[in-house]
């Protein structure tokens, strides 16, 4: 079985506009073993 | 067949009953245990032949070497095979009821072969009375503690990353390996509220969005407000969002429920009934469309950050999926039952426009066997 997950997050408008927007980034990589709970992604001011 | 001939030269007698010979050794007592060995044994070497298959693309994973997508004869015989009544057989053969003292052998043999960590089971093995149940477990309490950060997203599953990225244009697409790619509107249906967003555009996206809005004008005021956000919602005009999608396959020894992944409102269900292919690795590599075909229920809604939806997608062994939040669902049903239809059966939670509320962690749906 597998789970697809689709969701919007925050990303900075442009690359060149404000540093301090949030932006959401993955902290996985493919192939990585992940439990329930565990953190997939996270967006930071 | 190597076990078999050792067998036929060590039992002469059986060799020339099944030849069609005298039946002189009609009660042999080696005939059901030579059986019985010639197909744990060919059960063996077929599960140490994937053992070496998965090690292998592991091996290559590692190396950075991607796997192509490439349709084999093999899996255009998938197609001919009646997938949903082996499926269905199967889930009534791991529900018959076990007799207690065997129970434990079953479970950790299970365990021994895929991998499964029976010291989290929340109940003590001889409690679980079929396969079925076990396989659905729940946890010990504090088996998977809920990530804190206000500003994360958890797995809402235990499993393996396949894919993950951010889905860009009009018609966002989804690698199922390279090569090969299925549409998100595909996958989730076509009356999802997935936005689409043009590539990089804030321009574009506005009268996209200013389109979309007057497309679905007859449609309900908090579809309106997800596909189009800056028109109902001015605090979500900054910060942008992205659409981002993450793909996690479920080994069979995986615990086998689905969280929630953030604190957000179910709004829609859509329940798609097609085929119920494998979906292992070699799957994904020679079935076109195979997320995209194979039956599977889909939860939409809206979170902090805008739209959200999990994709629970069902395979041959694990075929039927149970929704929590709506018990009554049954999934993985004969073909006779199934509405001649490639719509999906939809269901709007109500109250509309709030549906049901789930806590980051929250338990959403479990896959059953068969």
């Amino acid at each position: 079985s597998t789970v697809v997950l689709v969701f919007q997050a925050p990303v900075p408008k442009s690359p060149n506009e404000n540093p301090s927007s949030p932006e959401f980034s993955f902290c996985v990589k493919s192939g990585d073993r992940i439990r329930v709970g565990e953190a997939l992604g996270r967006w930071h001011e | 067949a190597s076990s078999v001939r050792r067998l036929q030269a060590k039992f002469p007698a059986r060799a020339s009953t099944s030849n069609g010979g005298n039946t002189d050794s009609q009660g042999n007592p080696f005939l059901v245990p030579g059986a019985t060995v010639a197909t744990i044994l060919m059960l063996g070497a077929l599960h140490a032949r994937r053992m070496y298959n998965d090690k292998k693309i592991e091996e290559a994973r590692e190396r950075g070497i991607e796997l192509e997508f490439q349709p084999d004869a093999k899996a255009a015989f998938l197609r001919l095979l009646p997938l949903r009544s082996i499926s269905r057989l199967w889930g009534t053969l791991t529900s018959v009821e076990l007799p207690v003292w065997l129970r434990p052998h079953v479970y950790k043999g299970w365990a021994r072969a895929f991998h499964a960590n029976l010291e989290e089971s929340a109940l003590p093995l001889e409690q679980y009375a079929s396969l079925q149940e076990f396989f659905v477990r729940t946890l010990k309490e504090g088996s998977r503690p809920i990530d804190p950060d206000p500003q994360c997203l958890v797995s809402p599953v235990d499993g393996t990353i396949l894919r993950f990225g951010e889905l860009k244009g009009v018609r966002p697409m989804i690698d199922q390996v390279k090569g090969f790619s299925y549409s998100v509107s595909s996958l989730l249906g076509a009356s999802s509220f997935l936005p689409l967003i043009a590539e990089g555009n804030v321009h574009e996206e506005s009268s996209e969005e200013e389109k979309a809005t007057t497309e679905k004008s007859k449609k309900t005021w908090w579809r309106i407000s997800l596909a189009s956000p800056k028109v109902q919602d001015p605090v979500s005009v900054s910060p942008m969002r992205g659409l981002f999608y993450c793909v996690i396959y479920l080994r069979l020894g995986d615990y086998h429920r689905v969280h929630s992944p953030v604190d957000w409102n179910v709004l829609i269900r859509r329940h798609f009934s097609g085929h119920l292919f494998p979906l292992n690795e070699r799957a994904t590599r020679t079935i076109r469309n195979l997320y995209v075909e194979n039956e599977r229920v889909v939860l939409e809604g809206r979170w902090q950050g805008g739209f959200m939806a999990i994709a629970a997608i069902g395979a041959t062994n694990v075929g039927s999926i149970k929704l929590l939040i709506e018990p009554e669902l049954r999934t993985n049903l004969p073909i006779r039952k199934l509405m001649h239809s490639e719509q999906p059966e939809e269901r709007v939670y109500e109250p509309e426009g709030i549906g049901m509320m789930l806590k980051k962690g929250n338990e959403v749906a479990a896959f059953n066997m068969g």
